[in-house]
């Protein structure tokens, strides 16, 4: 599940 | 979220209203390359898409708003507001050798063939050399005013704090972002050499320092 995975960083 | 993480985004906050505040309080924006602050403004408008399609949390909305409005204010200044004091003669840099690869590696190298997810990555790999501009300028004019070498230092210990943020992470949740993880190293090099001469010049009170 990469996608969503990184979105909590800016 | 952790310590190294929120720590990382003060000091790029830090950087991103020292260098508003410089040209606002100087009324000049002498020695600042526009177009790195383009570049940082294309770098938040293609990542930060997402604010319309997920909620993360207020904390991550808040930051992203505040990213875009400041960096937009900044590209603001320099071009209209403060437009006859731009040094467009030494920012020279040809940012279409940064761009073109930059789109290339982003349609190659990506966790999904979606425009979001492309863009995303595209704001990653451009954010990792959006600074050359004006590294390129210093490395030109020969110098730089220290108020511009603490907007530079501020980046650069935000990327630094960033690289611990993923150590952490990788040993505490497991988690490895790595496209994030590479371009994040690539452009904390890129200060390294920034680094070495802030500590030794400009804390050591000379004031002003140049890049060799």
């Amino acid at each position: 599940d990469a996608e969503g995975k990184h979105k909590d960083e800016l | 979220m952790n310590i190294f993480r929120l720590a990382g985004d003060m000091s790029h906050l830090v950087a991103i209203l020292i260098l508003l505040l410089k040209i606002w309080r100087s009324r000049s924006c002498a020695g600042i390359s526009g177009k790195s602050q383009v570049l940082f403004a294309l770098v938040f408008t293609t990542r930060y898409l997402d604010l319309f399609t997920s909620f993360i949390s207020a904390y991550n909305t808040v930051m992203k708003v505040v990213f875009l409005a400041l960096s937009y204010a900044t590209v603001y200044l320099i071009y209209m507001r403060f437009r006859n004091s731009y040094d467009s003669e030494n920012d020279t840099f040809r940012v279409e050798f940064l761009l073109v690869p930059v789109i290339g590696l982003s349609f190659l190298e990506n966790y999904s063939f979606t425009p979001m997810e492309i863009l995303w990555t595209f704001s990653i790999f451009l954010e990792s050399v959006a600074i050359m501009p004006q590294l390129f300028m210093i490395t030109k004019t020969g110098e730089a005013e220290s108020i511009t070498n603490h907007y530079l230092f501020f980046l650069g210990l935000y990327r630094a704090l960033y690289i611990v943020n993923w150590v952490w992470r990788y040993h505490t949740e497991g988690f490895f972002d790595q496209i994030a993880v590479v371009s994040g190293v690539v452009q904390t090099i890129f200060y390294c050499d920034f680094f070495y001469l802030y500590v030794t010049r400009v804390l050591r009170g000379r004031g002003k320092m140049s890049l060799p």
